[in-house]
C-alpha cells in the first residue's frame, strides 16, 4: 500500500523548487552593478508570483494554482521578464 | 513590448558565430542565423555582417550549464533554450543558445531560427513582451517558418529604437516572407464572405476582397481580432450577420470586430463526434440556411435555423459535390454558387445542378 501512497510533501517539495527556481530566474531584479553589495530583493514571494500571473495574463493570485505551474514549466528565453 | 535603451548608437552591426551545434549542420546554422538578422533588417535601418575573427558587436555561441563569464547558466534539457544580452560591450549583445536542446531547422526539438530570431530582438535591446502573439514573448511557440515571425507589436518596439527602414520612410517595407497573393504558390487556408466582400485567410494575414473593385487589401489578422489565433483552417459567414472561425476543435464566432464572450468553444457543442479534430472548411447556403462543414472526404450538414446537425450524416462529398474530388482547403458561397479551393486550384460549384462548371487559379479573386 505504501508504493500506492502519493507522497504529498515530495510533491510539495518540488513545486517549491520549480516556484523558486523560475521567480528567481524571472522575476528577480538583476543586481544592481552600481551598488557594491547585491540589491537586497525586498519582494516576497507571492508578490513576485502575482507579477508573473499578471505578465503572462493568468489570475493573479499569489499561489501556485495548476495554470501557472503549467506555464512555469514551458520552454522559454533566459532573460528575465522584469527588471532589466 | 518592453525596451532596454539606449539600444546600439550605429545601425551597422558585426556578428560572429564562434561555434557550432553538432545537432545541425553548419550551412543550416549560417542560413538560420542569417534570416533572424533579415527579420530585424527588414523593418529596421540595421545592417547586419557576418566576420570570422575577432571581436564582433554580437557573438553568437552553443554552451551548457555555467559558461564562460556569463552571470547566467544553462539548465540542461528544455526549461531555459537560450539568452542573450541587451547592446553594449563585452557581453553585451551576446546569444547563447543551450547546447543540451534539440536544434532543428523543422518543428521537431527547437527551430534555431525562430529561438534565433527572438534572442536578437534582445541583443538589438527588446526586452520580453506579454502579448502571446509577440515574437518577443518568453515562451517557446513554433510557427511555420514560411510565417514571417514578427507581429506588430514587435515591430513597433524596434522601430521605438532604430525607427523604420530608411529607403521607406513611411510605408511598412511588405515583410519578406509575407505571402504574395499574385504569387504563382498562392493557396489559402479559408476564406469567407463578410457582407458584400471576400476574405481570405492565411497564416498570420488576411485578404479583403470586394468581388467588384480590383483592389485586395491585407491585414494582419491580430489587426482585427487581436485573440484569434493565425493559421485558422475554415471559416464561414451564418445567417445573423456573424463570421465563424475555426482551428483545431475550437470554434469563434465574430459579430463585427467583436469575439463574442464565452469563445472560443469546442466544436462538439455544434453536433460533432468526439472523433472530429478539426474542419477543413466550411460554408453556409444562403439560400436553403444549411451549413456545410467538409472534413476529410466527407461533410456534415448545420440547419443554422434550428441550430441542430442535420440526421444522416456525415456523407460522401464525392457523392453529393460531383467533381469535388480533393480535400477542400476553402470554400466560400458568391451569387449563389459554391467556390471549392484545394492548392492552387479552384472550382465554380452550382449547388443546385450539383455540377462544376468552370476550374479557376485560386489567386483568380486578386485580378492578377
Amino acid at each position: 500500500s505504501n508504493a500506492l501512497h502519493i507522497h504529498p510533501e515530495e510533491d510539495n517539495k518540488e513545486v517549491a523548487k520549480l516556484l523558486q527556481d523560475y521567480l528567481n530566474k524571472f522575476y528577480s531584479v538583476d543586481p544592481d552593478p552600481n551598488l557594491l553589495g547585491w540589491k537586497i530583493n525586498a519582494e516576497s514571494t507571492a508578490e513576485k508570483l502575482q507579477k508573473m500571473q499578471h505578465f503572462f495574463g493568468l489570475k493573479v493570485t499569489g499561489k501556485p494554482d495548476n495554470e501557472t505551474l503549467e506555464m512555469m514549466k514551458k520552454p522559454r528565453c533566459g532573460v528575465p521578464d522584469v527588471g532589466l | 513590448y518592453g525596451v532596454t535603451l539606449p539600444g546600439w548608437k550605429k545601425n551597422k552591426l558585426t556578428y560572429r558565430i564562434v561555434n557550432y551545434t553538432p545537432d545541425m549542420s553548419k550551412e543550416d546554422v549560417d542560413k538560420a542565423i542569417q534570416r533572424a538578422f533579415k527579420v530585424w533588417s527588414a523593418v529596421t535601418p540595421l545592417i547586419f555582417t557576418r566576420i570570422h575573427k575577432g571581436m564582433a558587436d554580437i557573438m553568437i555561441s552553443f554552451e551548457t550549464k555555467a559558461h564562460g563569464h556569463c552571470p547566467r547558466y544553462f539548465d540542461g534539457p528544455l526549461g531555459v533554450l537560450a539568452h542573450a544580452f541587451p547592446p553594449g560591450n563585452g557581453l553585451g549583445g551576446d546569444v547563447h543558445f543551450d547546447e543540451d536542446e534539440k536544434w532543428t531547422t523543422g518543428s521537431a526539438g527547437f527551430n534555431l531560427f525562430l529561438v534565433a530570431a527572438h534572442e536578437f530582438g534582445h541583443a538589438l535591446g527588446l526586452s520580453h513582451s506579454n502579448d502571446q502573439r509577440a515574437l518577443m514573448f518568453p515562451n517557446y511557440a513554433y510557427i511555420s517558418p514560411s510565417e514571417f515571425p514578427l507581429s506588430p507589436d514587435d515591430i513597433n518596439g524596434i522601430q521605438s529604437i532604430y525607427g523604420s527602414p530608411q529607403n521607406t520612410p513611411d510605408k511598412r517595407p511588405a515583410s519578406p516572407n509575407s505571402p504574395k497573393t499574385c504569387g504563382s504558390q498562392m493557396t489559402f487556408d479559408a476564406i469567407t464572405t463578410l457582407r458584400r466582400e471576400v476574405i481570405f485567410l492565411k497564416g498570420r494575414h488576411l485578404w479583403r476582397v470586394y468581388p467588384d473593385n480590383s483592389e485586395a487589401e491585407r491585414e494582419l489578422i491580430s489587426a482585427f481580432w487581436p485573440t484569434l489565433p493565425p493559421a485558422i483552417e475554415a471559416a464561414y459567414e451564418n445567417l445573423k450577420d456573424q463570421i465563424l472561425f475555426f482551428k483545431g476543435n475550437n470554434f469563434w464566432v465574430i459579430s463585427g470586430y467583436q469575439v463574442l464572450l464565452g469563445y472560443p468553444k469546442n466544436i462538439n457543442t455544434l453536433g460533432f463526434p468526439k472523433g472530429v479534430k478539426k474542419i477543413d472548411a466550411a460554408v453556409c447556403n444562403k439560400n436553403t440556411g444549411m451549413t456545410d462543414f467538409f472534413v476529410g472526404d466527407k461533410y456534415w450538414r448545420f440547419d443554422e435555423n434550428s441550430q441542430s446537425m442535420e440526421k444522416g450524416y456525415p456523407r460522401l462529398i464525392a457523392n453529393d459535390f460531383p467533381g469535388i474530388s480533393q480535400r477542400v482547403d476553402a470554400v466560400f458561397q458568391q451569387k449563389g454558387l459554391f467556390y471549392f479551393f484545394h492548392g492552387l486550384k479552384q472550382w465554380e460549384f452550382d449547388p443546385i445542378a450539383k455540377k462544376v462548371i468552370q476550374e479557376m487559379k485560386s489567386n483568380s479573386w486578386f485580378n492578377c
